[in-house]
């Protein structure tokens, strides 16, 4: 039986011992749906992103959600203080979700999250990126690769720009940010690992 | 379980979300 839920999308890491296996995943479901509404509305204002069609837009955000919502919650992962702000605004130490249960995606999203955060972005910067990181094209599912492909160079060419005129001696910001696109993808991978194995486990 | 984002609910939940925008433009 589960006792622990180390998400910080859950409001709380405690599960009721009481409640069923599927109590417990439509309780987690409604403390992280409000946070993917956000990202379905954050999508429909990226310029272009609603001339895709419906199918390829579903297929965007069922891929990629979880790594806008890790750029988007970078800040809940605090490096220093080696803690994780949960949606109830609680704090837990990393020994405490270890204890728990959490392996290696909590180092790694850490690991993240410091990178990210040290690059000191604008907001403007940051829905740029995360932009760029929902529209890939190379997303399984994808009926026009080419409609998608051209929107993710529009942004990418846009996001470019920003940061060329916004830092014009850190070039290497753009570099930086790209380099983050794989590393998103590897977390995602290790999430649905979780996620696979919580739902067998409940 | 080949589709974790569907196990969540996920797209049942970004559909809804997308379709309320259309349900607004109609309004």
């Amino acid at each position: 039986n589960r006792m622990h839920l180390v998400c910080p999308m859950s409001l709380t890491p405690y599960v009721d011992p009481c409640k069923s296996g599927h109590g417990i995943w439509e309780e987690f479901s409604m403390s992280f749906t409000p946070a993917v509404r956000e990202v379905v509305e954050f999508a429909k204002r990226i310029p272009g992103f609603r001339d895709l069609s419906q199918h390829d837009q579903v297929s965007l955000l069922k891929a990629g959600t979880f790594e806008v919502l890790m750029v988007r919650f970078a800040s809940l992962f605090d490096a220093k203080e080696r803690t994780v702000t949960f949606l109830s605004g609680k704090k837990y130490s990393v020994d405490t979700l270890r204890s728990m249960g959490a392996g290696d995606l909590l180092n790694s999203m850490f690991e993240f999250s410091e990178k990210l955060i040290a690059l000191q972005l604008s907001e403007e910067e940051m829905s740029l990126f995360t932009a760029v990181v929902l529209v890939s094209a190379d997303r399984s599912g994808i009926e026009n690769v080419n409609s998608v492909e051209a929107l993710q160079e529009t942004l990418i060419r846009a996001l470019r720009s920003l940061i060329m005129k916004n830092h014009p001696n850190e070039t290497s910001i753009f570099t930086k940010l790209l380099l983050k696109l794989p590393d998103l993808r590897s977390l995602n991978n290790l999430h649905s690992e979780e996620l696979l194995a919580f739902k067998v486990h409940p | 379980f080949a589709d974790p984002a569907s196990n969540l609910g996920l797209e049942d939940i970004i559909r809804k979300a997308l379709m309320g925008n259309l349900d607004d433009k109609q309004d």
